[in-house]
């Protein structure tokens, strides 16, 4: 079996200075994620791989350069499923980890869960010691840029320097 | 958003997606990430999905599991991702985009909006891209 990895970015209206970075960051990924599998790893160590390599990605919209809520705040959602077992693990509304996916993955290996959200996430991240970043450690400049101009424009979707006013829809 | 697809050498597959939602959302707002079937499915007999766009679209559509059910159906991945993608915006009126690979390891890369960043390592060949129909392709 020849082995594949594939990634991805946001789909959106991205303006043309965003290209680069994010074209570089899903290179990275997948280069990553691949030599995962080339050290002996499965599909799923595979796949956080490349997750967790973009999560770290400032000009990606998951972990570190996350968009923010309505207050300001860093909310993330992330799922893993293992395709053997049909076993999946999923968290939503979590604040102040680094790596979302990888907290999926345990409650796929770990629970008897599908899915975790909010405060129940987050305590269960702390049963499982995952490191807790200070609160807004994973806010970026860009991002609180893109939240003002967001109450300024009264709700569209809007990229900062962005002459359109469509950005990345999710 | 943010989401690989893999297929190891025991013929093994998996999906992840990752996201900080929406600009601006109201606190608790979950899109479609977490969601099984709609951003994210992983089946060894069929293959898998990571989604990334509207995710209250996305959710309504079940869009992962759709892909999915359109190829245990006996289309290959990239008509299978490009359908569904179609009739869901053709439906619902948003956009969306999507990758997903099939247990073969064949590639379908899929988006309704103007662009979705993308790239795949499959031997010694890193193909990319994030306009529209268009890739580039590198040796490694």
């Amino acid at each position: 079996m020849e082995p594949i990895v594939l990634v991805h970015g946001g789909a959106g209206n991205v303006r043309d200075s965003r290209v680069p970075p994010k074209v570089a960051a899903v290179k990275v990924a997948a280069i990553r994620g691949y030599e995962v599998l080339e050290r002996g790893g499965s599909a799923v160590d595979a796949v956080e791989e490349a997750v967790r390599t973009m999560e770290d990605d400032e000009c990606m919209n998951s972990g570190h350069g996350s968009v923010l809520n309505s207050e300001g705040k860093v909310e993330m959602d992330s799922s893993i499923m293992n395709g053997a077992t049909m076993d999946a693990g999923c968290v939503a509304v979590v604040r102040d980890i680094a790596h979302p996916v990888s907290l999926a993955r345990m409650v796929m290996e770990k629970t008897p869960y599908v899915m975790l959200a909010g405060e129940g996430a987050m305590g269960f991240a702390k049963e499982m010691d995952v490191e807790m970043l200070p609160p807004g450690a994973l806010v970026t400049d860009d991002a609180q840029k893109a939240l003002e101009i967001y109450k300024q424009t009264g709700g569209v979707f809007y990229e900062i320097g962005e002459t359109e006013t469509v950005g990345e829809v999710g | 958003t943010v989401g690989a697809v893999a297929l190891d050498f025991n013929g093994h597959i998996a999906a992840a997606t990752s996201t900080g939602g929406l600009n601006g959302k109201h606190p608790g707002r979950v899109g479609d990430s977490p969601i099984i079937g709609s951003g994210t499915y992983a089946r060894d007999d069929v293959g898998a999905v990571s989604a990334t766009g509207h995710g209250e679209t996305i959710s309504k559509w079940c869009l992962a599991h759709s892909i999915i059910t359109a190829m245990q159906r006996g289309a290959d991945p990239q008509t299978a991702t490009e359908t569904s993608l179609n009739q869901m915006t053709d439906k619902l009126k948003e956009t969306a985009g999507a990758i997903c690979i099939s247990k073969e390891g064949k590639v379908g890369i899929g988006m309704t909006t103007k662009r979705m960043s993308w790239a795949y390592r499959k031997g010694d060949e890193l193909v990319y891209g994030i306009d529209k129909g268009k890739q580039e392709v590198e040796n490694v």
